[in-house]
């Protein structure tokens, strides 16, 4: 049962994988490296 | 007219000892409350509005009770009557579930579920009456149409402790956690509900029928990103055409987010949340697996 | 020997109050020691007023030079900034709880209050002087403790801070040391003219044998509201109101500095040090609000490369 449970576990990965997500994680990234940018 | 009064008050009471509430109620409402000659302050008008109000709903005549607790609405405010004041505040609850006003029906019964006191006048409020009006509460939120204001009132529900020993409670966290119900489940439920609730609507259908389907669909919503309608129809029991219809009609009134392509005959789903919430969300729930098999791991000595 | 500090010896404390040693050293407490139940029942109702101030009173003992917070609770006002001794909405609920605290084996007495200043830092502003002047000339001894919820959570950290005012005219022998803070443009004056008729005290924790083992079984559900939980999402707004300040912050010391350039400006201004110059000051802030945002995207990057880049 433990196996099954890692199993599962496993198959969940990757945690998420949209184009939706991804816009919104590398804009967010993307900002934040600008303001550190114009910070300097 | 003093005697008419009392003549009127009398066959009233008659009435009500024979159960016969409509008749009763009938009686005291041809009472002039108003009358420039008979002067009655403000408690009494209020008093004979509540009595009136709750003999028609005896008779579960919520049209006629609803127009004698309109009238009481101007008097009670400025009342310090406690005993009047709930009865009044049960009856508007009642008058709103009859009317299947339920989402507003099930806030209110949700107040008088919260009343702290044991005693008020001379009327002693028992548990028994409490777990009642939170019962009340939490089957009118279910019977309520899906969406977020509904969504709100079962979180208030489903986090209060009480509701977790109701008969009820676990069609409440099923709704709650916008898992599909499925048909035992529902017959289930069925069996608690007053007439009223299981009535027909225009459509053929009962407001039980349609406040499950439309939670269904919602919880589809969660779970997939698009549909087809016969899949759709397959998932909720029932014709394609009525799941589309009973889809838009949801968009329209923006309790639902999506699209719908009548051509294709496919339903689009959008999320509210931000893609990046629901990462959060995914991970909180990877963690929690780790942990509990960490947890398992260790309850086997490993 | 760590619940040790949970008993209430009632006569020594009396003792102690007594002699009353405030009214000779207006600097004699220099200490907080705040237990851990205080300060997360502190937090979560900081927390909980989201942008609203709320206020709420803490109950504790003296000992020595230390002022000992045993525990807190909150009271039912808001917008403590508007209006001085806004507690005297409460005092009914103060006594009553009081007197009910006492009765389930809670002995020690008030010992000060607690407000929040939702994302404008820990320290007393003109009406906050007032009201903590008037709760130690009355109430003695008293705290007055500061908490910022949405800095809090920005920081990672509680941010915190506990004062006393000093009486009427008295005159401090030196500047207190405090740690440096941002303070937005819209409250830079009251923050100026009040700062030095009040003094922070050094703050410690302390927790009992049952609150570390609480603690410790809390463990598992830290770790994954840590990491399913992102700063940068949940501040925004603080954030932009932040970049917002140091916009009109960045204007102003533009503006001096053109002064200075014309030989313009005046001598008290000219004698200042350059780290305190607006610029220096500007350029400070700008490097802790862009630490606290790459700190967020580097929890965001290890959260990715721990969920997102593993493709069975």
């Amino acid at each position: 049962s433990l196996l099954r449970q890692v199993s599962s576990l496993v198959r969940r990965l990757p945690a998420m994988e949209s184009e939706k997500f991804q816009d919104e994680f590398l804009t967010e990234y993307n900002d934040t490296l600008l303001m550190t940018y114009l910070a300097v | 007219e003093e005697q008419v009064v009392v003549i009127r008050e009398k066959l009233a009471e008659l009435y009500e000892s024979e159960q016969q509430w409509s008749k009763a109620a009938q009686m005291l409402s041809g009472i002039d409350l108003d009358s420039g000659i008979r002067m009655l302050d403000d408690t009494n008008k209020l008093s004979k509005c509540v009595q009136i109000a709750r003999l028609y709903l005896e008779d579960d005549d919520a049209v006629n009770a609803e127009a004698f607790i309109n009238k009481a609405s101007f008097l009670v405010t400025n009342s310090n009557q406690e005993v009047l004041n709930l009865q009044y505040r049960v009856c508007y609850a009642r008058i709103l579930d009859l009317k299947r006003k339920f989402l507003e029906a099930a806030v209110r019964y949700y107040g008088i579920s919260q009343i702290e006191q044991r005693q008020i006048g001379d009327e002693e409020i028992d548990e028994n009456a409490l777990e009642q009006a939170l019962s009340a509460a939490v089957t009118c939120t279910i019977l309520a149409g899906a969406g977020p204001q509904r969504s709100r009132v079962l979180a208030t529900l489903y986090k209060d402790e009480r509701c977790s020993k109701l008969k009820i409670y676990p069609i409440l966290q099923k709704v709650y956690l916008e898992r599909i119900l499925r048909k035992p489940e529902i017959d289930a439920f069925a069996e608690e509900l007053k007439p009223h609730q299981k009535a027909l609507l225009p459509d053929k259908s009962t407001v039980l029928d349609r406040a499950m389907i439309e939670h269904n669909l919602l919880s589809a919503t969660r779970s997939t990103y698009f549909c087809s309608f016969d899949e759709l129809g397959t998932l909720l029991g029932i014709d394609p055409r009525k799941a589309e219809k009973i889809a838009s009609r949801m968009i329209c009134e923006d309790r639902m987010r999506g699209s719908i392509d009548q051509v294709e005959a496919v339903i689009h789903f959008e999320d509210d949340s931000e893609g990046l919430q629901q990462w959060d969300q995914q991970i909180a729930g990877l963690c929690q697996a780790v942990n509990d098999i960490l947890d398992s791991m260790s309850s086997k000595g490993i | 020997a760590m619940d040790e500090v949970y008993r209430f010896d009632e006569v020594a404390n009396a003792r102690a109050l007594q002699q009353k040693p405030w009214a000779n050293d207006p600097h004699h407490y220099r200490r907080v020691r705040i237990s851990a139940l205080a300060l997360l029942k502190m937090v979560v109702h900081a927390r909980s007023g989201g942008t609203i101030e709320i206020m709420g009173l803490m109950q504790g003992k003296v000992d020595g030079d230390t002022m000992v917070v045993m525990d807190a609770f909150a009271l039912p006002v808001e917008g403590t900034e508007t209006r001085v001794n806004a507690q005297a909405d409460a005092y009914e609920y103060m006594v009553d709880y009081s007197t009910i605290n006492k009765q389930a084996g809670r002995l020690e007495n008030v010992i000060g209050w607690y407000h929040s200043h939702p994302g404008y830092g820990c320290w007393l502003s003109g009406i906050d002087v007032s009201t903590q002047m008037l709760n130690q000339t009355y109430q003695e001894p008293f705290l007055a403790v500061v908490i910022d919820p949405t800095r809090t959570v920005s920081a990672g950290k509680v941010e915190i801070g506990a004062f006393r005012t000093y009486p009427k005219d008295y005159k401090p022998p030196d500047d207190p040391i405090s740690e440096y803070q941002t303070i937005p443009l819209n409250k830079i004056e009251d923050f100026g003219v009040h700062c030095k008729q009040y003094y922070p005290l050094d703050i410690t924790y302390f927790k009992s044998s049952l609150d570390s083992h609480l603690l410790d079984l809390l463990w598992n559900k830290y770790w994954v509201n840590t990491l399913s939980s992102s700063p940068l999402l949940g501040n925004r707004d603080y954030v932009a109101g932040q970049i917002f300040d140091l916009a009109d912050k960045l204007e102003q010391a533009e503006g001096q500095l053109a002064h200075s350039r014309f030989g313009m400006l005046m001598s008290s201004q000219r004698k200042k040090e350059p780290e305190d110059s607006p610029l220096a000051k500007v350029t400070r802030d700008s490097s802790k609000i862009t630490a606290e945002q790459v700190h967020g995207l580097m929890s965001q990057v290890i959260k990715d490369i721990l969920f997102n880049s593993v493709h069975p």
